[in-house]
């Protein structure tokens, strides 16, 4: 039975499809079979592996609006025990189509029930905001994951992705913990990214990784290639960062 | 008359409360009378301009909900010129709300209206997407000023949002236009940098202004002070740069 993460924070440009990516293709090199859902309508984490977000092929938004079973959305990556259910340009208006719905919170967990078996791990890349599809993505999940960047702005707004996870978990998923904070894009130069890792350890004590991802534009480049970190440069700080991260997660210290 | 200008892009993290901020205050402080419009549920904007977004007081969610008039909802900054009508944790929910109301996509517009002549400029700080908060945004507006980061997930993310603006300039704004593209933290040392700044300019010509705002520490420290980087250090670069961009959007070359 695959443990469901969500990966989500509504702060803008945190390193939430980054973490996604990365981290589900070095747990995939475990030997793990994992799945992504990319429940953002900008589509990065399709992109970010190579697929097309404009196909017309069934997509995440079939799943949650007109009930497609989740075996008939999956793809097969080009990266192995990798597959990802994309997103989509309709998925744009798919937070207005959902209002009016019934049940329209637990979607995607009944969607992603019948193909839990088939996964040792499936991550939800989530969008920059606290709206449908991101609860959705909480109702599904059994944690959050939540990638920080050590700036003011994102600081600020952890309280009210707190607040909104404790709300999901008193009214629809009891189960929901938090699996634990990624710092990213840490820059030890300056004082700013010291100050705020500090004030992270102190509100999350030991629910923050130990890896701490650093800023590194190899993990920029990547995704214009179409691949994950581990292929596009294994011997980049990215990629050594994303690694420890996969085996902090998994207990598996290698890639195989 | 005032300008309005939506300062948009639903990528997130690209630099858009950060222009907002910085420019309203460089242009406020060319003795022009600025009104910053916060309607994005983070609430940065306000938080960055010393307020506390968690007050009581009315503000950009009384506005747009409860037709509460604009006067009553604008509160004057620390800094001479320059107002605000702040954001609100209440607005999270504000989407919900405003899909079953009538005239759902005018209420910013119509609540502008009013004060529209007390003003020069108006900039309205959006969220990280394309719902209804951000369509108020659009439709309000004469014009967008786009913040684009000099990254992979961000140049493809333009297609998206052109395609928006121009379903709104159809359908309810005739008169909006693209004010100008502001490429933001910029790193001259990444060849990324310079190859997406090359793909930005061959799409929209002259519609990138000169100015580039670097990457500037100080510009992500100011926030935690309640001030626009003018106040916080007049002279690092982050201040030179939006000073510069001021002088591009006015034609005022210096501050008084
Ligand atoms: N550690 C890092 N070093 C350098 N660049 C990074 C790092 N992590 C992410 N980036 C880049 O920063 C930008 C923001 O990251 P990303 O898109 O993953 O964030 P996000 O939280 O998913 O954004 P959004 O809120 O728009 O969904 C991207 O262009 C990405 O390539
Ligand atoms: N030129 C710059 N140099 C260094 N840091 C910057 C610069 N511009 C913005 N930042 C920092 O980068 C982060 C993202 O910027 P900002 O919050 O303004 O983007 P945004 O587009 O408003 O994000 P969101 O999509 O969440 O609304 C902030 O922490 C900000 O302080
Ligand atoms: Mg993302
Ligand atoms: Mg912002």
């Amino acid at each position: 039975m695959a443990r469901i993460i969500s990966v989500a924070n509504q702060k803008g440009g945190v390193g939430k499809t980054t973490t996604t990516v990365n981290t589900a293709s070095a747990i995939a090199a475990r030997g793990k079979r994992v799945l992504i859902v990319d429940i953002d309508p900008q589509g990065n984490s399709t992109l970010g592996l190579g697929f097309d977000k404009e196909n017309d092929d069934e997509n995440v938004y079939n799943l949650l609006i007109s009930d497609t079973p989740a075996v008939n959305v999956i793809k097969k990556t080009a990266f192995e025990n990798l597959d990802i259910i994309p997103s989509n340009i309709e998925l744009t208006g798919a937070e207005v189509e959902l209002v009016n719905e019934e049940e329209r919170e637990t979607r995607l967990k009944r969607g992603l029930e019948p193909v839990r078996k088939d996964y040792d791990y499936i991550f939800i890349d989530s969008p920059p905001s606290l709206g449908l599809l991101t609860l959705n993505s909480l109702v599904a999940s059994d944690s959050v994951m939540i990638p920080m960047q050590c700036e003011f702005y994102a600081l600020d707004g952890l309280g009210q992705l707190l607040s909104t996870i404790s709300i999901v978990k008193e009214s629809f998923n009891p189960r929901l913990v938090i699996e634990g904070v990624v710092i990213t894009m840490f820059d030890g130069r300056t004082s700013l990214s010291i100050q705020v890792v500090e004030e992270i350890k102190k509100k999350f004590k030991d629910r923050v990784y130990d890896t701490v991802i650093p800023r590194n534009v190899r993990l920029s480049e990547a995704p214009s290639f179409g691949q994950p970190i581990d292929v596009y440069d294994r011997n980049s700080k990215g990629a050594a960062a994303y690694d420890r991260l996969a085996a902090e997660i998994t207990g598996i210290k290698e890639a195989h």
